[in-house]
C-alpha cells in the first residue's frame, strides 16, 4: 500500500526487528516529504507525522511484525483525517455544485447526474451560471451526452430567478443538480450570490468542488465557502493528472464532511465514489 | 566573523518552510535554500547577529535571480514579421480560454489587429466560449466543424491573417493532461503543424506542488517560449509562479488578475518577492 519511496524507510525499520527511534524519525521525515509534495497542510503534516512517531514507539502489539505495525499506524492516522468515502444517499434531493474557477463543476454536474440516472432515479440539471461565455451550450451539450433533461436561461442575468424557473420546470425529477459559476473568497459579490443562491434552493446537499492540484490557498477557500453557506462534502477532480490531491484533507477538515467522489478524467464514467485507499496510496507516493 | 553551516541551519530552515508555506514546491524550495547556504557558507559578516538578515537578503537576490530574463513581449511584437502565430497550451480549466480574450484585448488596445483560433475541437462549449469572446472583442474568430483537426483550424487562422493582413494569431488548444499519452502526442502534432513562433504555457497561481510537473512536461513536449500565471486575484502566495519559472526558466509575461479582459497585468517579480517576504 505504501508507495516505493516510503518502502525503503520501512524496510529499514523491520530489519532491526523491533522499532528503533531513528529509523522511525527517518521513515517521519520521508513521510512528510511526501505529504508536503503531495500539497498536504503543513500543519496538518506535522500533527499527523508526530501521531504516527509517538504511537510507532509505543509498545507494539505482542507478536506484529514492526513493519507491518508503522504502515499500518500510518494507514490508520490518515484516514483519520481522510476519513471514509461520503458518497449521497440514493434519495430525493436538490444538490448545488460550488468551487473555485476551472475546478469541474460543470463536467461534474453532468457526472454526477449520469451516476444517479445509472442508479436507477430521475434526474434533472440545472444551468446557473450565467457569467461564463458559452457556460449555457458546456452544459446542455454535456446533458445531452447523457440524455439528462436540462434547464437553462442563455441571455439571463439574474442567476437566482433562473434556478427558480429551473426548479419549477423540473419539478418532476426526484434529483435536481444546479451548477453554478466559479467564484473565490475575496470576490465579495459572487460569495454575496452564492449566499443568495443557497436560500433560494436549499438543497439537500452542497458539494465543494476541488481540483486535485490545489496548493495552500484550498484552507481559505474552503473556510470562507463552510463560512458562507455550509458545505456538505467534498469533490475532487483531475486525479488521472499527477496531482496527489492533498489539498483534499484541508477541505475535509475544514468542512468538517467527507469527500464523496473523484474525478478521473473528461469522460461521464471517469467518475468514482471516493475509496480512501487507493487515494492514501498516492498520497504516500 | 565568517559564517558557517551551524549559522546557517537554523535560518535557512525557516526560511524554507516559509517557501513551502508560500505554495513553493518542496524540491524547488530545496534546491534554492542549498544554492543560498552554498552562497553564504564562508563569506565573511560583520556581526553574527546580522545572519538573519543577511540571510533573507541572499535569499531575496536568489528568488530575484530566478526572474531574471531578457525577454520583453511589447518588443517581441513590434518587431517579429507580421502575423505572429502564438499558440496557447495548458491542463484543463487554468484559464487558456479567458487568457486569449485578454492578449486579444490588450493586442488590439496597442493597435494590432488579433485573430482567435478556436483550436479546441474537443470539449462541450469550447466553441462558443471563444466566439462570445471574439464577439464581446469585435475580432476574428476561426473555427471548424467539432471533432475537427485543431491543427487544421490554427492553420487556417494563419492563412486567413496572411490573406487580410492581421497581425497576430492566438490560438487555443484543448485543456490536457500531461499524463495523456495520445493528447500530449496530439500538442506536439499541433506544434510541429502549425509552427508557432511564440508557445505559451498558461497555468494557475492556485495549484500546488503539481505546476512543476505539468510546466516541466509542458516544457519537454513542445519547449515552451513563456508561462501566463492565472487566477492570482484568488487569495494566494503564488509560490507556483518561484517553482514554474525555476523549473523551465522560462519568464512569466503576463499574470491573470480576474476574469474580465482588463485583468491581465505584465509580471513584476519585484514586487511579487516582496509580497513573498511580507
Ligand atoms: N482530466 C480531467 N479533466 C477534467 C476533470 N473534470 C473536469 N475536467 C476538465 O477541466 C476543465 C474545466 O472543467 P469545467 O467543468 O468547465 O470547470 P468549471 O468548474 O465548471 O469552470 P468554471 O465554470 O469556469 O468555474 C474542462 O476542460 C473539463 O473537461 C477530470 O476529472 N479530469
Ligand atoms: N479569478 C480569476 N478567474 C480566472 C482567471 N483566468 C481565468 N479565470 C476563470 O477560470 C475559468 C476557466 O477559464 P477558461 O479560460 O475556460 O480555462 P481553459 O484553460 O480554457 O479551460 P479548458 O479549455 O476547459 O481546459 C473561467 O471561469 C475563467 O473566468 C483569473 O485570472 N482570475
Ligand atoms: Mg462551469
Ligand atoms: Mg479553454
Amino acid at each position: 500500500k505504501l508507495g516505493n519511496s516510503l518502502k525503503k524507510s520501512i524496510r529499514k525499520i523491520a530489519g532491526s526487528g523491533r522499532i528503533d527511534e531513528e529509523a522511525v524519525d527517518e521513515l517521519t521525515r520521508d513521510i512528510q516529504r511526501s505529504l508536503l509534495k503531495s500539497d498536504v497542510d503543513v500543519k496538518l503534516v506535522k500533527n499527523l507525522t508526530d501521531q504516527i512517531k509517538e504511537r510507532a514507539l509505543e509498545k507494539k502489539p505482542k507478536g506484529a511484525n514492526p513493519r507491518e505495525h508503522v504502515v499500518k499506524i500510518v494507514y490508520e492516522e490518515l484516514v483519520k483525517i481522510v476519513g471514509e468515502g461520503g458518497a449521497p444517499p440514493i434519495e430525493s434531493q436538490d444538490i448545488l455544485l460550488l468551487g473555485l474557477q476551472g475546478s469541474g463543476k460543470t463536467t461534474t454536474a453532468s457526472k454526477l447526474a449520469n451516476y444517479f440516472k445509472n442508479k436507477g432515479m430521475k434526474v434533472g440539471l440545472i444551468c446557473g451560471d450565467t457569467y461564463r461565455p458559452g457556460a449555457y451550450e458546456q452544459l446542455k451539450t454535456l446533458s445531452q451526452k447523457v440524455a439528462i433533461p436540462f434547464y437553462g436561461e442563455e441571455e439571463a442575468d439574474d442567476v437566482v430567478s433562473v434556478i427558480k424557473n429551473g426548479l419549477e420546470t423540473l419539478n418532476d425529477q426526484e434529483i435536481r443538480i444546479i451548477d453554478t459559476a466559479g467564484r473565490h473568497s475575496l470576490e465579495e459579490e459572487l460569495i454575496k450570490e452564492m449566499k443568495e443562491i443557497e436560500k433560494t434552493v436549499s438543497p439537500e446537499n452542497k458539494y465543494l468542488v476541488i481540483d486535485a492540484s490545489i496548493g495552500k490557498g484550498v484552507k481559505e477557500q474552503a473556510k470562507s465557502f463552510e463560512k458562507a453557506v455550509g458545505i456538505d462534502g467534498v469533490i475532487i477532480t483531475k486525479i488521472d493528472g499527477t496531482a496527489k490531491g492533498g489539498g483534499a484533507l484541508t477541505a475535509v477538515s475544514e468542512t468538517n464532511t467527507k469527500i464523496a467522489f473523484l474525478g478521473t478524467g473528461e469522460k461521464p464514467e471517469e467518475f468514482e465514489e471516493f475509496d480512501p485507499e487507493g487515494f492514501i496510496s498516492r498520497l504516500l507516493g | 566573523v565568517i559564517l558557517e553551516e551551524e549559522d546557517l541551519e537554523k535560518p535557512l530552515s525557516e526560511l524554507k518552510l516559509g517557501l513551502v508555506e508560500s505554495d513553493v514546491d518542496y524540491d524547488v524550495a530545496e534546491k534554492i535554500i542549498e544554492e543560498v547556504k552554498e552562497e553564504l557558507v564562508g563569506k565573511e559578516i560583520k556581526w553574527r547577529k546580522d545572519v538573519g538578515e543577511i540571510v533573507e537578503k541572499a535569499l531575496k537576490d536568489a528568488l530575484l535571480k530566478i526572474f531574471d530574463f531578457q525577454f520583453n513581449f511589447d518588443s517581441y511584437i513590434q518587431s517579429k514579421e507580421k502575423p505572429i502565430n502564438i499558440l496557447f497550451v495548458g491542463t484543463n480549466g487554468v484559464g487558456k480560454t479567458t487568457t486569449i480574450a485578454k492578449v486579444s484585448k490588450y493586442l488590439m488596445e496597442n493597435n494590432y489587429s488579433t485573430v482567435l483560433a478556436c483550436g479546441d475541437t474537443f470539449r462541450a462549449g469550447a466553441t462558443k466560449q471563444i466566439s462570445e469572446h471574439g464577439e464581446s472583442l469585435d475580432t476574428k474568430v476561426i473555427k471548424h466543424e467539432k471533432g475537427g483537426d485543431p491543427a487544421a483550424v490554427i492553420y487556417d487562422a494563419v492563412e486567413f491573417a496572411e490573406a487580410n493582413n492581421k497581425d497576430v494569431v492566438l490560438g487555443d488548444t484543448a485543456g490536457r493532461m500531461h499524463t495523456d499519452i495520445n493528447l500530449m502526442d496530439q500538442i506536439k502534432k499541433i506544434k510541429r503543424v502549425t509552427n508557432p513562433d511564440l508557445v505559451i504555457f498558461v497555468d494557475e497561481a492556485v495549484a500546488g506542488s503539481d505546476a512543476v510537473e505539468r510546466a516541466k512536461e509542458f516544457h519537454k513536449a513542445v519547449n515552451i517560449d513563456a508561462v501566463v500565471l492565472t487566477k492570482i486575484d484568488a487569495d494566494v502566495s503564488g509560490g507556483s509562479a518561484i517553482s514554474i519559472t525555476y523549473e523551465v526558466q522560462k519568464p512569466i509575461i503576463f499574470v491573470g488578475t480576474g476574469q474580465t479582459y482588463s485583468d491581465l497585468k505584465k509580471f513584476d517579480s519585484e514586487w511579487f518577492v516582496n509580497q513573498l517576504f511580507k
